[in-house]
């Protein structure tokens, strides 16, 4: 968060545009692996009491105290009887969203600036349900978690946790929490998940869920190395400096007495001889194993990632190659008789191409309900320095003890949406949680597939596109969708009698009518369908927009973007007399289905000559 | 007898909390578990309840346990709590 806030518009101190009062007064839940306390991201100093509305309590255990900052805490795992974070992630998502805003923090010197949240005047309650290791996160510990942040009134609810698919409503208690918080006007704000780019590994999947991909920011970390023969250039966040001193390189395949070629490749466990490894730097064909060589004595390893788009920290000095970088340094070990290198400490440069949604992000589509596009938003996932916990170790056998570090997933893009929104929310505070989804969907910065070989997903990867705070203050027009809205949106997947009439609460039946509503038909601010492969379509959308424009009259015309797609709107312009007031569409479109897991796609765009309401409009055959 | 290693934790989820004000989840779910197990003491059976925004429980159930609740009137969905991942 030492750039990623600058990087998207919000920028620090009274250079942004704030509502502090009704910031002080908004409570983010987050449900994650606890805290660490006394971190300065968490301090109470200058912060009245808690908001009057909060009715949670400070029960994070033995040698865990609140303040007025961090405001509450409940556990949900056991041993240690703690909300204190053992694995630093909590604490760096919960300092993303509404971190107070520290200056000077680097990772040893590394990224140095301002770790802020979104909200930093905000309080934080923590839920933790967490813990290293075999324990994990249990849903039903989740659930638990969310049971309590509803009641105890927070505003929003970011949680950085999912499966590695998406399931059923009533079987996903994300989704269950994430329904009962949305029918008290909490937004939960879940990542999307880190098994991209494969096609619909999205695990985050109701349309009552704000659901984020990551992308990179304009800001990189490069670990170069100097080869005999000139410079290359690598990815990690490498602090130890070995002076620009040149060592011998030797590939893993060539370091091993015990192991198969293949095997000692990759510097898998076991396979590197000491003898042949010390003093060196060791060459492998995987990100998997670098601790390998470090045991052997190796000063420092030069790895080959398939996604090397990202920098990460190890225990010592290692940097990270694509694959084309890889194995044009590995023809010049081989051509060379003596081949030498200097593996540098890493450094920032602020020319990186951005954004590009990361290919670890997970995609679509959605695999439970086809017609409701998943991710929704973009934001900063890469390479984000933020809160973390001294008492864990920064990366694998690493003997470090760090108060901040860098992160990266969308964990980290999570908690950047969450702030957003309650950013968000501070202006307009009786917004329920729709409006301010649909205000960052249709106002995002567009993003596009040419960007990277992994986008060929297009919305699939990056949704709406990449979240911009400023501009979704006023979006001008926003979908919204009620919980009578979201009710008939489960009568439409045949949610009927009892299911529906306890999740409801209220006895709701089914009228005829909504049982037979297509889901594609709920108010979301993107329109997807899926058709057969290669087939003529004709397919429509309705959809209502709320004017949230205050003052005078505006005049919306509709626009489409994105010729490949035949897109009529009716009517095109809606003219809005006073706010609030809503007016209805349709969008038809047809042609001929894409080939069998492709899509195609264009954009809706409303616009009055100020605002510009986008949403995407995506169009898909499945396998 | 259903031993030990044949139960794991389900979550019993039962939709939104009744608006009675005489409504007390907690003997609900007792007695709804009670009936199941067919034991007075739920002690070492009941993992945690959800009674503050939401309706239900978590349990250590057989699957034939699992099966009985799945089919009451007052439950929507009974499912294995599982572990997921920090992203």
């Amino acid at each position: 968060t030492t750039s990623s806030w600058s990087f998207m518009g919000l920028k620090e101190g009274k250079r942004a545009r704030r509502n502090n009062l009704i910031e002080s007064d908004t409570i983010i839940g987050v449900i994650d692996s606890g805290v660490y306390p006394e971190s300065e991201s968490f301090s109470g100093k200058g912060f009245g009491p808690p908001p009057k509305k909060w009715k949670g309590v400070c029960e994070g255990g033995k040698n865990f105290t609140c303040n007025n900052k961090l405001i509450g805490a409940r556990y949900y795992t056991q041993y240690p009887d703690s909300a204190r974070d053992l694995m630093g992630h909590g604490s760096h998502t919960a300092s993303t969203a509404a971190g107070n805003a520290v200056k000077h923090v680097s990772f040893y010197g590394l990224g140095n600036g301002t770790a802020r949240g979104g909200v930093p005047a905000a309080r934080i309650a923590v839920y933790k349900v967490c813990n290293p290791g075999a324990s994990g996160c249990t849903t039903d510990g989740i659930l638990a978690a969310f049971d309590d942040a509803i009641a105890d009134k927070v505003d929003l609810i970011s949680i950085s946790i999912g499966g590695d698919n998406g399931s059923p409503f009533e079987a996903d208690p994300i989704a269950i929490g994430a329904f009962h918080a949305m029918g008290k006007g909490i937004l939960t704000v879940n990542s999307a998940g880190n098994s991209g780019p494969e096609p619909s590994s999205v695990a985050s999947v109701a349309p009552w869920i704000f659901t984020v991909a990551a992308s990179n920011t304009n800001r990189a970390f490069v670990t170069k190395i100097v080869l005999g023969n000139g410079k290359t250039i690598g990815r990690s966040v490498n602090t130890f400096d070995l002076n620009g001193t040149k060592y011998p390189i030797v590939h893993g395949k060539s370091a091993t007495s015990t192991c198969s070629d293949d095997a000692a490749r990759l510097c898998s466990p076991g396979c590197l001889d000491s003898k042949l490894v010390k003093g060196k730097i060791v060459l492998c064909d995987s990100v998997q194993n670098p601790e390998v060589a470090k045991d052997m004595g190796a000063v420092a390893s030069i790895v080959k990632s398939q996604y090397a788009e990202v920098a990460m920290i190890f225990s010592f000095p290692v940097s990270v190659l694509s694959e084309k970088k890889y194995n044009t340094l590995l023809s010049y070990v081989n051509s060379t008789k003596n081949p030498k290198a200097a593996v540098l400490r890493s450094e920032t440069i602020f020319n990186q191409r951005a954004p590009i949604v990361a290919s670890y992000s997970s995609r679509g589509p959605n695999t439970i309900i086809p017609d409701i596009l998943k991710p929704d938003i973009t934001a900063p996932g890469s390479e984000i320095i933020a809160a973390y916990s001294p008492d864990v170790p920064p990366s694998l056998s690493d003997t470090r003890h760090v108060k901040y570090s860098v992160e990266t997933g969308t964990s980290m893009s999570c908690p950047h949406v969450a702030g957003v929104a309650a950013y968000l929310k501070t202006f307009h505070p009786r917004w329920s949680p729709s409006m301010i989804q649909s205000a960052i969907m249709t106002t995002a910065w567009p993003m596009n597939a040419s960007t990277s070989p992994f986008n060929q997903m297009a919305e699939f990867a990056y949704g709406a596109g990449h979240v911009d705070p400023i501009a979704a203050i006023h979006p001008g027009l926003v979908y919204e969708a009620s919980k009578s809205d979201h009710i008939a949106f489960l009568c439409g997947l045949n949610y009927t009698g009892k299911k529906l009439r306890l999740i409801s609460g209220d006895g709701s039946i089914c009228t005829k009518e909504q049982t037979k509503s297509l889901p594609r038909n709920l108010n979301y601010p993107s329109m997807t369908a899926q058709v057969s492969a290669s087939k003529p379509f004709k397919l429509t959308f309705y959809r209502t927009v709320t004017n949230v424009r205050k003052g005078k009259a505006a005049t919306y015309k509709a626009k489409v973007v994105g010729s490949k797609l035949k897109v009529k709107v009716v009517p095109e312009v809606l003219f809005m007399k006073s706010v609030h007031e809503k007016k209805s569409f349709t969008v038809t479109v047809s042609g001929t289905g894409p080939e069998a897991d492709n899509l195609v796609s264009a954009h809706l765009i409303w616009s009055d000559g100020v605002h510009s309401v986008r949403s995407p409009i995506v169009v898909y055959a499945a396998n | 007898a259903d031993n030990e290693q044949d139960k794991q934790v389900y979550i019993v989820y039962m939709g939104a909390l009744p608006a009675r004000v005489d409504y007390m989840p907690m003997s609900h779910h007792a007695s709804i578990l009670q009936d199941v197990i067919g034991e007075s003491s739920i002690e070492d059976r009941l993992v945690r309840t959800y009674k503050r925004s939401f309706n239900g429980f978590a349990a250590r159930l057989t699957e034939s346990e699992r099966e009985i609740l799945a089919s009451m009137d007052e439950v929507v969905s009974v499912f294995p709590s599982k572990k997921l991942k920090l992203q």
